[in-house]
């Protein structure tokens, strides 16, 4: 999956793309302050030959508000919200609202899902369908999270990490391998990387063609600009926090 | 009908000195849950004398008939409902010229039977058709659509098809061999994504009992059992004919935990069978129970007890005592209901006083038993006021009425109007099951306090769309008719309460498409929309006849249902059947006269028991040809008429 980091004090959207396996778990956000993890498994894309390289996607999205115990999970097929004892399934058939202790879900029918967790921090799903026969190709799903979302100071993840945002600075603007990209220098977190111009598509909009969002591009699976290597996010299960330091 | 050669050759092996069936024709449309059945039966008089040729047919409680035509030589009788009393005049005019006869329906589980006789020259030829409409009701997860089978001879030309056109898909059909070991794996199915079809047509020998018998060996029940498919837990909204027709049957919800009391009659009369398959059905009912339902038992007779003050959760220990209790219970004395009841729901009242009972659980009452009141307060009118004054508005009652001795009617009320369902069960050696049938029906409480509404404006006539309850494996139907608009689609929003969640769900529905896909089915039932919103209104109209409070308001529903019954030609317990010659010149009456235990259901709260009709009544007025005979000794239920009588009929 591709990601897109938007900086709003920097004015800058930064990118770039993590490649794991299918079935690794992604951690995206993890705040223990305020009892909320959203994590990300992946998926591949049918593979067609042995050498061919597989691309993942998110295939299931999974948000888990620790306080209440419950646990709404999206995928391709359908939305489960689980407290524990009970198991409530909805499909993407029909838009719905659902609301449980301080989780409230919104499913507009086959497109998107909304789960809002205390009134404080939302995560948009999208859904992406492809044709069934398509040789390569699977459904998979979109992850958007708002800037505005009311994390803790805890708050960590793939994703949760840019609630505070870092300072970034890019400079040395120039040329780069491709004529049509150009390349300059990030600083940020203490490193210094080199970054490429380009753009990847937000969906929200248009679920067809998507609209373009320009960004720097992170190349190693944005090492440097997030914390660690991007495999200390993988955690074992879908309601897993990421651990403490 | 046209016989092929070969079966025309049958005909003839079979011609005997009375009478022959030349064909036995069943046929069932089935369009969106909502089913048109057609039983077609040509006769011939092949004995050299005059004789009676009967035409019965079940047909199940629930459905309406909606015509009957009869060809007696040539001479056709067409059918029409007409208001009852204009049927009643009729019937006192055939009557004084000594030629009034019946139709009768015997008491069966779940079927009556329309009865007619005609008494004919030799060599008459005679073919019947009757039609009646029901709409398919979901249960334990399946709609059933039950076909009695009894044409009493061999036939060389007996077929049933049943035609299924489910729009949404069809999840799953299938044909359990309900006619016995003889006709296993006869019946052949097709079926597509949204269509299916089931033929079933023995050949003249596999129809006999034996390799040479003459009898034949069709006498039962032919059963399809389906399903269909749902893209989602919103419901479907099918719009046809300019009516519109929202199913609501969500899945993979987890139930509503559940606090119950169980009142049980152990009067004297539930000595022996009634009592034993009582007590075998608890001992299932009470293992269902779990950590999360409290329950109690209150057993009754002339005094009243229970074996828990208390509503306790249902815990194994718990569970095991319960069953001990009831498993040593000698049923003997009177039966006090009305004490009984109150007993209930005051455990009911005092557990949610003192906050045992979760806010979003169900509350029951489920009381079975199998007499009328002889202790305490008696009069059934006191007893229904005194429920409905204590029963709060998150409780509610569901009545198990065993036998025939019990004023069925009496128990159905008071569980209508206290947001549960009535259930007859028959004293039959499945009493357990039937039981723990029921049972299993209202066990699962999914979702409290559903609402199905539409935009402002864009409907009308809708049937009952608030709910108390839904539960798992039933359905919820609300129907209306659709304003003209500008809009092409129709919107319907759900809300509902299910465990520690609050549900709002949205679907819709163009206004065209289903119409334009039913023009393109050769089987499927043109107008079910329409037909089904009348029944579920009528169905509707019926029960809140019966706890209509005022002589005024009863007045008004049955003006209500009349229009309706007439204009949707469906014989209610209010209409009946005309059946006229082609000129009227000669006239045959079918009619459901008053029963003073008629009782009804709500068309769509999913859970309803069997609506209990009247024998169908048919009385000639000309042809001296055309004898109606005498119906069958009435059953038990159905006693003759005194011949002195007061009567205040038609409110």
């Amino acid at each position: 999956p591709h990601f897109i980091i938007h900086l709003p004090k920097n004015n800058m959207d930064v990118c770039f793309n993590i490649d794991s396996e299918p079935g690794h778990i992604l951690n995206l956000v993890s705040d223990p302050g305020a009892g909320v993890v959203v994590n990300g498994q992946l998926v591949g894309s049918k593979r067609v030959e042995e050498k061919e390289k597989v691309n993942t996607y998110f295939g299931t999205i999974s948000v888990f508000y620790q306080p209440d115990g419950i646990r709404v999970s999206v995928t391709t097929d359908r939305i489960d919200l689980t407290d524990g004892r009970n198991n409530h399934s909805f499909t993407w058939g029909a838009t719905a609202d659902i609301t449980q202790d301080r989780v409230k879900v919104s499913i507009v029918k086959d497109s998107k899902v909304m789960v809002t967790v205390d009134d404080k921090i939302t995560v948009m799903v999208l859904l992406h369908r492809v044709w069934k026969k398509h040789p390569t190709h699977v459904d998979f799903l979109g992850l958007y999270i708002p800037n505005n979302n009311q994390y803790s100071s805890q708050a960590h993840g793939l994703i949760g990490q840019f609630g505070q945002e870092p300072e970034v600075r890019v400079f040395n603007l120039h040329q780069g391998a491709d004529p049509l990209k150009k390349e300059a220098t990030m600083e940020v977190k203490g490193n210094k990387l080199v970054v490429t111009r380009g753009w990847q598509k937000d969906y929200r909009r248009d679920k067809k063609r998507g609209s373009d969002v320009f960004c720097w591009f992170i190349h190693n699976s944005g090492k440097g600009f997030i914390d660690g290597h991007y495999a200390n996010y993988i955690v074992p299960r879908l309601d897993s926090f990421l651990p403490l330091p | 009908a046209i016989l092929t050669s070969e079966e025309q050759e049958d005909f003839e092996a079979i011609r005997g000195d009375d009478i022959t069936v030349k064909s036995y024709k069943v046929e069932s449309r089935i369009t969106s849950r909502f089913c048109h059945t057609t039983v077609k039966s040509s006769v011939v008089n092949s004995g050299p004398n005059a004789q009676s040729i009967g035409f019965n047919v079940q047909i199940p409680k629930r459905a309406f008939i909606t015509n009957f035509t009869m060809n007696v030589n040539g001479i056709m009788f067409v059918g029409s409902v007409k208001e009852k009393t204009v049927a009643r005049n009729l019937y006192a005019q055939a009557r004084a010229r000594g030629k009034a006869a019946g139709l009768v329906r015997a008491n069966s589980q779940d079927m009556e039977t329309f009865k007619t006789e005609v008494h004919v020259p030799p060599g008459s030829k005679i073919e019947f058709e009757l039609h009646y409409q029901e709409m398919m009701q979901r249960k334990l997860g399946f709609y059933e659509h039950s076909l009695y089978l009894q044409p009493g001879r061999l036939v060389p030309q007996f077929q049933v098809d049943v035609y299924i056109y489910e729009p949404n898909g069809i999840a799953s059909v299938e044909t359990p061999n309900t006619l016995g070991e003889h006709f296993s794996g006869m019946a052949k199915l097709t079926s597509s994504k949204d269509k299916a079809h089931v033929v079933f047509k023995p050949s003249l020998q596999q129809q006999r009992k034996c390799e040479n018998c003459t009898t034949s060996a069709i006498d039962g029940i032919f059963t399809v059992r389906y399903d269909v498919l749902r893209d989602s837990n919103a419901g479907e909204l099918h719009v046809s004919d300019g009516h519109f027709v929202h199913f609501f049957a969500p899945a993979n919800l987890s139930p509503l935990p559940k606090n119950i009391v169980f009142v049980i009659d152990v009067s004297g009369s539930m000595w022996g069978v009634k009592m034993k398959q009582t007590v075998e059905a608890m001992q299932t009912i009470l293992d269902d129970l779990t950590l999360d339902d409290y329950f109690s038992i209150v057993d009754f007779n002339h005094n009243v007890r229970c074996w828990s003050e208390e509503l306790v959760p249902g815990s194994t220990i718990q569970v095991a005592e319960a069953k001990k209790y009831i498993q040593n219970i000698k049923p003997n004395g009177g039966t006090n209901i009305n004490e009984a009841l109150m007993r209930a729901v005051q455990m009911l009242v005092k557990a949610s006083n003192q906050g045992m009972i979760d806010p979003r659980s169900v509350s029951m009452i489920m009381l079975v038993s199998d007499g009328d009141p002889t202790v305490g307060e008696i009069k059934l009118s006191a007893i229904q006021k005194n429920v409905k004054k204590v029963m709060r508005e998150e409780f509610s009652l569901f009545s198990l009425g065993i036998g025939f001795d019990v004023d069925y009617d009496f128990l159905e009320r008071i569980a209508m109007e206290n947001r549960g369902v009535a259930q007859r069960i028959y004293t039959s050696h499945d009493a357990s099951d039937q039981i723990r049938r029921f049972y299993s029906q209202v066990s699962s409480p999914l979702l409290r306090k559903i609402t199905v509404q539409f935009p402002e404006d864009s409907v009308s006539d809708v049937t009952q769309n608030h709910f108390d309850k839904y539960f798992s494996g039933s359905e919820l139907v609300v129907a209306g008719k659709v304003l003209p608009s500008e809009s092409t689609t129709l919107n319907s929003f759900t809300t509902a309460f299910a465990d520690r969640l609050d549900l709002s769900l949205q679907t819709e529905a163009d206004y065209l498409e289903l119409d334009a896909a039913l023009a393109q089915q050769q089987h499927a039932f043109t107008g079910f929309a329409r037909q089904m919103w009348a029944y579920i209104t009528v169905n509707q109209l019926l029960a809140e006849r019966s706890l209509a409070p005022t002589a005024g308001k009863k007045r008004k529903i049955t003006q209500r249902i009349l229009t309706l019954a007439v204009e949707h030609q469906f014989v209610t317990p209010l209409t009946a059947l005309l059946v006229e010659s082609e000129e009227a010149k000669e006239r045959l009456l079918a009619d459901s006269p008053r029963d003073p235990k008629q009782g009804c259901c709500a068309g769509g709260s999913g859970m309803v028991g069997p609506r209990q009709r009247t024998p169908v009544q048919m009385v000639h007025s000309i042809p001296l040809w055309v004898q109606m005979t005498t119906p069958a000794p009435p059953s038990h239920a159905e006693r003759p008429l005194p011949d002195h009588i007061t009567i205040v009929e038609n409110d």
